[in-house]
């Protein structure tokens, strides 16, 4: 038996929201440490890395440990019928086909099931080595996310270089050239949400393509912050931390010089 | 220009 019980049912919403896009089906592993989901996406270009730790939820209870295979899409669908501050209720049996969902509304007053039918994926898992990334940049997330969504109006790549002035994000295309440099401002009086911290051992200037940091980028209703951290030649990092309940990690190849 | 590459070179599967 597998359930888990969150009051703040919104957040589930929003970690479909921020991985539909990139990955249609997928391996929801429970065991009783929490909810974890590796996938790439269908180009195995980005990996999506989901961790929900059981202490997170309200009630958590997992029996035997097994993936539950669900396509993304119909989750998402079901999941609209949440309301803002639903109470989420997730349940499964150990042999079973389905999984269910169950939103109560705040006062009580409204009752909602849903029964999804359960999909057999193949497993993946990737070894992803430990890295030990050359420069580290943390952000406002709702920053990262206007940097990606404006620098596309220009073209496809972004040029993330991270240097003692700062971290640039560079774009060229037909139109012309952008670029949005972001200092670190530990030193000043910025509220904590707008800091930018960069860690650099050494410089790193690597190449992306911006229609999957948007992507990524979706997750920030999640979090306030975001960390990208890059090494030469190595996936970028895109990792929004979730207070008290996970994260949501994001990797990407970087794309390479002809 | 750039060439995308892609995760396969970096993740073995395990």
């Amino acid at each position: 038996m597998f359930e888990a019980r969150l009051t703040k049912g919104e957040l589930i919403k929003k970690v479909i929201e921020a991985l539909k896009d990139l990955v249609t089906e997928a391996n929801f592993d429970i065991s009783a440490t929490g909810i974890q989901l590796q996938a790439m996406d269908s180009s195995h270009v980005s990996l999506c890395a989901l961790q929900m730790k059981a202490e997170g939820f309200d009630h958590f209870r997992c029996d035997r440990s097994m993936p539950l295979g669900i396509n993304l899409s119909s989750m998402s669908k079901v999941l609209k019928c949440c309301n803002k501050d639903d109470i989420v209720t997730l349940k499964a049996e150990d042999d079973g086909d389905s999984i269910n969902f169950m939103f109560e509304s705040k006062d009580q007053d409204k009752i909602s099931d849903f029964e999804l039918k359960l999909m057999d994926i193949d497993s993946e898992h990737f070894g992803i080595p430990d890295t030990d990334y050359k420069a580290t940049v943390t952000m406002s997330a709702s920053e990262f996310t206007r940097i990606c969504n404006d620098l596309s109006i220009l073209g496809e790549t972004v040029a993330i270089s991270v240097g003692k002035d700062g971290v640039r994000f560079s774009v060229s295309g037909e139109m012309g050239t952008g670029n949005m440099t972001v200092r670190d401002n530990t030193s000043s009086d910025t509220k904590e949400a707008d800091r930018v911290e960069i860690d650099m051992e050494e410089p790193v200037n690597l190449n992306f393509a911006l229609r999957y940091l948007k992507s990524f980028a979706k997750a920030a209703p999640l979090t306030d912050r975001v960390s990208l951290c890059l090494s030469r030649d190595v996936p970028l990092l895109v990792k929004y931390e979730i207070p008290e309940f996970g994260s949501l990690s994001y990797y990407l190849a970087p794309k390479i010089d002809d | 220009t750039p060439v995308q590459n892609d995760l396969d070179e970096f993740y073995a599967m395990v």
